[in-house]
């Protein structure tokens, strides 16, 4: 999650959770954004009939898997909807607004080892039901100066939801996304984080442990060209560096939370 | 404007003010988000104490020149403060909440030739005082296949503050960011970009006459540097590829905005 736009979040989701199911490992991916951008790059038409995600946030009685469809091998997605934007202000008519995810996903048990939620660009009621629905959050954002600004309260959000809703909720910590290696800013911005990481060791925070995490997603254009094929990375350029880097970041992840 | 966050909204308003600005035309920035970024990005303090848009916009006997401050020769700023966010909920309780813009800064008279909004990644109050109260619409975008998911709603937005408030608004044009010349796909998206606005032209709209503007803006780290020191592309890199850009976008504009 984050609430600025345009900094990773949907090519980070889909392309993290199809590493892992690469690795074998049952994903599903969660679009939780009425731009419907994550349904969009795994190729499910937005247009054509369906049980999506909104009916499951709304509808106590509908289930799920039955709004769930395959995307990959080991890899399905419970799709959104442009109707999800008439979510926001419908969730606070119902009773316990923030956990109607948490209780739909409970409801998979054990069929999925990873569940991988892309959240709008906000921090409104269904981020709120990501944040409560989760056990980690993931950051992707740019290591540009103007993007540091916003970091802090994206933070503050998360503590005020694990106090409230959901006190096991910590953050992994920051994807670096369309990452420059080249530019010392670059190298600066992440020193900064880094930092600020380092600092927030000695206190109780949802964000103790996290970290940047490693590798950095560079730049590469494939990336932003498979969207418009409905298709993951490792479909549409397999060899290319942005597959690399997603492959890689999944492994790291899989290490560590396998050791959990 | 663009609802989009991350587009390039920010750095192309301060750019190409300073492109005016550096053509000797008295331009003025006016910072409509609460984020503060093109404030920050002129080097603007924003806890430092003064007067901001947000007195300007909330309080009729602000006037707005009691606020701006210069940034460089020939153009000045108009700058934000995190209260601003309050703005959002406070104007719908003033009278004609969308107009607060447009009179505060018609009682600027002719001081400036160009006024330039930096609006925030929304489509709430703050982004329609912006359109009542402007002439021209530019929307910065990535030539991406998901960033053209955006463009019909943000349109259909332009209309329909056009028809309420200001029937002479009209869109000048997509401005490319971050662009990639090397790619096919771009190529793509911006042909289909394009030959969208080639068939708007047999009818009546606010984007009859829009195009896609040129030149696009290159990627090129020097942009997100300069932020951070509180310059213009023009004052930290002026051989940079990103100066040069700006400065064609600028006089091709100026060309255009002068023979009208
Ligand atoms: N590493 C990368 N290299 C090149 N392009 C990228 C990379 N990561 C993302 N992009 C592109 O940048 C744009 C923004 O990325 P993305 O859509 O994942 O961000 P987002 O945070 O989900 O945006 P939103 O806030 O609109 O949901 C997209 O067009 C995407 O294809
Ligand atoms: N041509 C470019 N080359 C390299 N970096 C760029 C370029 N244009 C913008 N950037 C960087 O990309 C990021 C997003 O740009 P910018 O802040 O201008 O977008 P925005 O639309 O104003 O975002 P928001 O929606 O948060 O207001 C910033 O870190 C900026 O410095
Ligand atoms: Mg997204
Ligand atoms: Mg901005």
């Amino acid at each position: 999650m984050n609430q600025k736009g345009g900094v990773g979040k949907t090519t980070t989701t889909v392309n993290l959770a199809a590493a892992l199911a690469r690795a074998g490992r049952r994903t599903l991916i969660v679009d939780l954004d009425p731009q419907g951008h994550s349904s969009l790059h795994v190729g499910v038409d937005l247009n054509a009939p369906g049980r999506t995600v909104y009916d499951v946030l709304i509808d106590d009685s509908e289930p799920p898997s039955a709004a769930i469809r395959p995307a990959v091998e080991h890899l399905d997605i419970l799709p959104s909807t442009v109707d999800l934007a008439a979510a926001e202000s419908e969730l606070a008519t119902l009773p316990e607004p923030h956990r109607r995810l948490d209780r739909a996903l409970a409801s998979l048990g054990d069929r999925y080892e990873f569940i991988l939620i892309d959240c709008p660009p906000s921090l409104g009621h269904l981020t709120v039901n990501a944040l409560t629905a989760a056990r980690e959050v993931i950051i992707p954002m740019q290591a540009h100066f103007l993007a540091l600004q916003g970091v802090v309260k994206l933070l503050e959000t998360v503590r005020q939801v694990s106090q409230a809703y959901n006190p096991r909720l910590r953050v992994s910590g920051v994807v670096l996304c369309m990452h420059d290696t080249s530019s010392a800013h670059t190298r600066e911005v992440v020193a900064e984080l880094e930092s600020f990481f380092e600092q927030s060791r000695q206190a109780e925070s949802p964000w103790k442990f996290a970290r940047v995490l490693r590798p950095a997603i560079r730049r590469n254009i494939k990336l932003a060209e498979c969207p418009s094929f409905g298709q993951t990375i490792f479909q549409y350029a397999p060899q290319a560096p942005g597959a690399e880097d997603y492959a890689a970041l999944g492994a790291a992840l899989l290490k560590e939370w396998d050791a959990m």
